[in-house]
């Protein structure tokens, strides 16, 4: 009966998974392998940046808006933000679907999300990278790696450690009932700051660690230390937000830019 | 906690919510 459980758990997890996210590993590594009619576009300087704006991302730089006239940098920090609030909203509806957690104290649930989406965004953020650049505006464009590092400073310190981070983590070859796991995982962490009821949470995130260890011998069976190896992936990614976060916070205080209100409730007092 | 993060509260609460820019 408790392998059954597990399983509808994982099942459960998985298909709130497919149906709340819309870029999946499966749909990023089909694109990234060129096994689709129309290739994305390649943003790979200023002048197919520019294309891609007044055609890809027309909506998300408002091309008749405020920032038309800012330099690219900036336009690019812009897009993030949005594909970043995209995904935090994607993140909440997935995280309301896990068994329990919508049960949860309320201050618990706004606690585990502040502290777990840029973790789970930028796990999942791997499966739209290869070594060479990464998808952009639902995997119909593509930007260099190159060109982001070619962008001024700090801008250009932005990327680049996510795409170290992919490699290795791409390297574990996990799929998305994996990844699923994974990122409720994440979200699920008995140990953020300041949560109340945290014999709650420490019970779901073992059952949710368990089924993925399961999940994880049954799925990859040549490679038995898969699971101790994901555990690690949690830390590096703490350490990977906190220094983004500290990115953004020089960003916000050197550039002329403006942070999204979402966003910037998630930054404040974080670490 | 709550106060301090009304868009996440929110977005919480509420089946989907458009968070524009």
């Amino acid at each position: 009966p408790q392998l059954a459980d597990q399983k509808t758990l994982a099942k459960q997890i998985y298909e709130a998974y497919l149906k709340n996210f819309n870029m999946n590993k499966a749909k990023a590594r089909t694109i990234l392998t060129g096994k689709t009619s129309t290739p994305p576009f390649v943003i790979h300087d200023m002048e197919t940046l520019q294309l891609a704006e007044q055609t890809l991302v027309a909506k998300m730089v408002g091309s008749a808006g405020a920032l038309k006239d800012r330099e690219a940098e900036v336009r690019i920090f812009h897009c993030c933000q949005c594909t970043s609030v995209e995904t935090v909203t994607e993140l909440t509806e997935f995280a309301k679907s896990v068994p329990g957690f919508s049960s949860l104290d309320l201050n618990d649930q706004v606690t585990l999300l502040k502290y777990g989406v840029y973790e789970a965004l930028f796990a999942m953020l791997a499966s739209s990278m290869n070594k060479d650049g990464l998808l952009v505006a639902y995997g119909s464009g593509f930007i260099t790696r190159e060109f982001l590092k070619s962008l001024r400073r700090p801008f250009s310190d932005m990327m680049e450690p996510k795409f170290q981070f992919a490699m290795k983590f791409n390297a574990l070859e996990l799929d998305d009932s994996d990844l699923a796991l994974f990122v409720a995982a994440i979200i699920c962490c008995g140990d953020r700051p300041g949560l109340v009821n945290v014999a709650h949470i420490e019970r779901m995130q073992e059952s949710i660690v368990q089924v993925l260890q399961h999940h994880l011998l049954a799925n990859h069976p040549d490679d038995t230390f898969l699971f101790p190896k994901l555990l690690q992936k949690l830390a590096d990614l703490r350490q990977l937000v906190t220094e983004h976060a500290q990115l953004v916070q020089e960003i916000k205080k050197t550039e002329d830019t403006s942070l999204h209100p979402l966003l910037q409730e998630i930054y404040r007092d974080m670490y | 906690l709550k106060e301090k993060h009304k868009i996440l509260h929110q977005l919480l609460q509420n089946s989907t919510s458009p968070v524009d820019l």
